[in-house]
């Protein structure tokens, strides 16, 4: 029997949110 | 004395929602350091107040009943203390 294994990028809001906070995290730390 | 034990019930409730989160972005350590780094810097007022802890409670219920969507919900209260962090208070300050 074949299973999907989930992971938390399989849902596209929360796929969203980490990019922003990556993004976030990396402007951060470029600034300062 | 209200607003201190409102500070230590939002500072058990911070650390409930970071351990939770610590869980669930193993791949990304960053973002709950992130986090932490937002609640450093947020101002003390708002981390003893009932809005912060209403937030902060309703973050870590539906965290907790929706693991997929950890980054959402730390996103939202990021979003959160970056609005209430002590150096936007300051400059808003006249």
């Amino acid at each position: 029997e074949s299973f999907k294994m989930v992971d938390d990028d399989d849902d596209p809001e929360n796929r969203i949110a980490k990019k922003m906070l990556l993004a976030q995290i990396k402007a951060n730390y470029s600034s300062g | 004395k209200e607003g201190y034990v409102l500070k230590a019930e939002n500072e058990k409730l911070f650390g409930e929602f970071v351990e939770h989160c610590k869980t669930h972005t193993q791949d990304h350590p960053e973002v709950v350091a992130f986090l932490q780094m937002k609640y450093s810097k947020a101002s003390p007022d708002y981390l003893s107040s009932v809005e912060f802890r209403n937030a902060l409670g309703r973050c870590l219920t539906r965290a907790q009943a929706n693991t997929a969507k950890t980054f959402v919900y730390i996103n939202e209260l990021c979003t959160v203390l970056k609005q209430h962090s002590a150096k936007r208070r300051a400059l808003i300050q006249p």
